[in-house]
């Protein structure tokens, strides 16, 4: 959700994360509160520098992640539409979007085994008998597999680059270690002082007064409409 | 993560064997 926001991406959002954000509404409408800790760094400006690196880094391999699983899931609907196409009336096996990315993309992968090898062998025979080959099928069924294969390359770029920015997030946290053990005062004592300057932890609520309630009501009221 | 292989060599092998033959 954070990246959907961040990129300003409904995509990277799942049916999941929208129906959790509509109940939270609700919740709020009907007068929850919900407690949540803030933290502040007020000090060293290289310790200042050397955590927002690391927020920034944490919040890129979110991303990134993120739109891994959202190119996934649009490779498995692919595979779906075009199982349903082909069986329109059969009871079909369809890829469970919500599964995990291992398990999509490993039936993903065997629907690209399957696919190719069919086409393969209809191939083979079609050159020995050309009159009696169905070329609109071999079209279709090529063009299904080439579709396939460049949502599927889609997928490794995107897994590459969480790679990438995990070996970035890796040593932003490290420098942040670094920081943390160079500028500590003492190692084992927490100090307590009048908060200017340190880590802050301030508690804070969220909830909705009666105005902001209407707010909400009047937003929601347009997408439910 | 999941290791996403490099795309297999069948199944361009099977896609330009089909162009072929269109």
């Amino acid at each position: 959700i954070f990246a959907a926001i961040e990129e300003e991406n409904d995509l990277l959002m799942t049916d999941e994360d929208v129906e959790e954000m509509i109940v939270l509404a609700f919740e709020l409408l009907c007068g929850r509160r919900i407690p949540m800790l803030v933290f502040a760094y007020r000090g060293r400006w290289e310790l200042a520098a050397a955590l927002d690196n690391m927020e920034k880094a944490r919040s890129e391999y979110r991303i990134a992640q993120a739109t891994g699983l959202s190119r996934i899931r649009a490779l498995a609907s692919f595979v779906n539409n075009q199982n349903l196409k082909q069986n329109p009336e059969q009871e079909t096996f369809l890829l469970q979007i919500n599964h995990s990315a291992d398990l999509l993309v490993e039936q993903a992968e065997s629907f690209l085994d399957q696919k190719a090898e069919t086409l393969m062998t209809y191939c083979l025979k079609a050159k020995k008998q050309p009159k009696s080959a169905d070329m609109r099928w071999v079209k279709e069924q090529a063009d299904v597999l080439s579709e396939s294969l460049a949502l599927w390359k889609e997928i490794r770029k995107a897994y590459e680059r969480i790679g990438r920015i995990h070996a970035v997030l890796i040593k932003a946290s490290e420098r942040w270690e670094k920081f943390i053990s160079t500028f500590a005062v003492s190692d084992d004592k927490l100090q307590i002082g009048k908060g200017l300057r340190g880590l802050k932890v301030l508690e804070k609520e969220i909830a909705l007064d009666a105005e902001q309630k209407s707010d909400v009501c009047q937003q929601l009221a347009v997408f439910l409409n | 993560p999941p290791v996403v292989v490099a795309p297999k060599r069948d199944w361009y092998k099977a896609l330009i064997e089909a162009r072929r033959l269109i």
